[in-house]
């Protein structure tokens, strides 16, 4: 994971994630106000002083956290788009996440979300070996070829060219085996699969939020087990990282992650 | 990695329904699919 | 940051021109640009040129060609790879070119050693040949061409079984398995050390029908006994049954070959994929560690 491009490119600490948002909501806003102005000065003599003053008072940049909020609603659209069309968990992840990492580079006001909708779709297909092709995919989705296709190479520098994706399901498929092991006899194996159904409903909304940039994802699936079963996790984790005598005077293994993972919940919720 | 945080089962005490009923099918078996294969990849992205 | 400087090869896809990686006015490096036709593809970016950035974005080994960059120029893609002038199979044609066992070794063990780290990292490559086992200046081999690569998939994905070159396809691809595993890539590696030792093909199939009867007629056509449910590949009845061969047929055929490399050869090319050494059996066999010591890289041909 370390020598993967999630964690060496799209890693951030909280405040380094916010402070690129708003430096990119910065700049473009900066080049919006300018067009705007320009505007203003080219169109000076057909344009009433009501209609000028309606654009200053309504043609104002959308600012980073407005942004943010855009950009996940149409992540949830891709997610509920992405189930509708039945393409597999880990296609529609992948969708969600080259839609905002694209955005994390470029601004909703250079490119509007709808425009990328489908192609982070398309592309995503392609990326995870869910090839549907271009024609096929067009008359689903009632969308020309060409408007799919038009965006797909900027999507890629979007990427910076980046297309791996670990997404959390694997490490809760591995979560659940590993505390079938670690647990054994100590829990139900049948509520134990219906804990791993509502994990799997819970990491498809944490793809939504942003600790896909802040944590790793078996982090991330221990954090969703933690909510939906706190007695459980704990007890999972304090088997696997037994304090040792080694430890008992400073931070122990399990103390790590339970902290990290109590933060994930935390931004979770 | 000589310090894998898991053991990985290979007698096949895992309960996985679903793939316990792929490793029975005659097109899995004469591909070559494993279910500790499965396993193996699952447990190694938990702890990756 | 990259000049081309000129053109070294075409295909459908892509145009790869010699390079040169510059600082400022000073040269680098040789490189290699793989130049994407982004045009030629009618559904948009081609399937080759996506699995090639996304898998070697994420693989950096000293036996794995190295991505050194990736830009964009007037709408193409391209790639830029580390130089590397020479493959296996100019090698193996060049019969001015004389090497050892030692140096086969070597060679075996780069590769070997490339696959492993796919491996590890989940990834299958599906297309190892003699032409894409490339040498660097410094005698390192490494894998190349992760057109056709893709991570090991879901259990319940099926699997194209057209895929890797066909002299050098496993039997399940022959038959035409769906879930096939990494044991594709060693079935592939086990016949290019056969090659290597042979300096001819092992295996060379006219069309992929005849490529089952030649494989077969080499190594034995595999039984129930040995690989469980073969016999349900829809063509599995269609096939004449051959012998496999002898340890003594083999020792014939191999003559240069000691019992550990003949252990590890017919370790690779066993016809159960479930049967099948992995890399790390391979990289972990006696014919490593018994003499000759594989030739220093920068001392091979």
């Amino acid at each position: 994971f370390r020598s993967s491009s999630q964690y060496r490119i799209w890693s951030f600490t909280k405040e380094q994630l916010k402070e690129k948002r708003e430096q990119l909501s910065s700049k473009v806003s900066a080049l919006v106000r300018e067009k705007i102005e320009r505007f203003l000065a080219e169109n000076n003599s057909q344009l009433s002083n009501e209609e000028i003053n309606e654009i200053r008072n309504k043609a104002i940049p959308v600012n980073a956290a407005e942004e943010l909020q855009l950009i996940t609603l149409y992540a949830q659209k891709i997610q509920l788009f992405g189930n509708k069309l039945r393409l597999p968990t880990e296609v529609v992840a992948t969708a969600v996440c080259f839609f905002k990492k694209f955005y994390l580079e470029t601004s909703v006001m250079e490119i509007h979300p709808k425009e990328m909708f489908f192609t982070c779709l398309f592309f995503a297909c392609k990326s995870e070996n869910y090839f549907i092709g271009i024609d096929s995919f067009a008359s689903k989705v009632k969308k020309p070829k060409d408007s799919i296709l038009k965006h797909e190479f900027r999507l890629l520098e979007g990427l910076k060219f980046t297309l791996m994706n670990h997404h959390p399901y694997k490490a809760l498929h591995g979560f659940f085996l590993d505390i079938q092991m670690v647990l054994m006899k100590k829990v139900d194996l049948n509520y134990l699969g219906k804990v791993y159904e509502n994990c799997k409903n819970m990491l498809n909304a944490s793809l939504l939020t942003e600790t896909m940039y802040h944590y790793t994802p078996p982090q991330i699936t221990l954090a969703v087990l933690l909510t939906e079963d706190e007695a459980l996790c704990l007890k999972y984790l304090e088997v696997k990282f037994p304090k040792t005598a080694e430890s008992s005077n400073s931070v122990g293994l399990y103390e790590k992650v339970v902290k990290i993972i109590r933060e994930c919940q935390k931004d979770l919720s | 990695d000589l310090h894998k945080r898991y053991a990985l089962h290979e007698d096949k005490t895992y309960y996985d329904p679903f793939i316990k009923q792929l490793q029975t099918r005659k097109d899995y078996i004469a591909s070559g699919f494993e279910a500790t294969l499965v396993y193996d990849r699952m447990l190694t992205e938990a702890f990756t | 940051l990259y000049s081309k400087e000129k053109k070294v090869g075409e295909g459908t896809f892509a145009i790869v021109y010699l390079g040169r990686q510059l600082e400022g006015t000073t040269v680098k490096r040789n490189v290699a640009i793989k130049e994407i036709k982004t045009s030629e593809f009618k559904d948009g970016l081609d399937m080759s040129a996506i699995r090639e950035v996304k898998y070697l974005q994420e693989l950096k080994h000293v036996n794995v060609i190295e991505l050194v960059d990736i830009y964009n120029e007037k709408g193409n893609l391209n790639l830029v790879l580390e130089f590397l002038p020479a493959d296996l199979e100019m090698i193996i044609k060049d019969s001015s070119i004389l090497f050892t066992q030692a140096d086969i070794k070597s060679w075996l063990l780069m590769a070997l050693r490339g696959v492993h780290h796919c491996h590890r990292n989940f990834i299958l490559h599906r297309d190892l040949k003699p032409n894409n086992l490339l040498l660097a200046p410094d005698g390192q081999l490494k894998l190349a061409d992760f057109g056709l690569a893709r991570s090991i998939p879901s259990p319940q994905e099926q699997l194209t079984s057209n895929v890797v070159t066909r002299w050098y396809r496993a039997p399940e691809l022959l038959f035409g398995a769906k879930h096939y595993t990494w044991a594709v890539d060693i079935w592939s590696i086990g016949v290019i050390f056969a090659e290597l030792m042979l300096r001819i093909p092992y295996l060379p199939g006219k069309d992929d029908i005849d490529q089952i009867d030649v494989t077969f007629r080499a190594l034995g056509t595999p039984t129930e006994k040995l690989w469980p449910e073969v016999s349900s590949f829809p063509t599995y009845n269609k096939i004449k049954m051959y012998p496999a061969p002898s340890r003594d047929e083999l020792r014939k055929r191999f003559i240069a070959a000691t019992e550990n490399a003949l252990n590890l050869m017919s370790g690779m090319l066993l016809m159960n994929p479930h049967a099948r050494w992995d890399s790390v059996k391979c990289l972990q066999s006696d014919y490593f560690t018994e003499l000759p010591e594989p030739t220093e890289p920068s001392q091979l041909p």
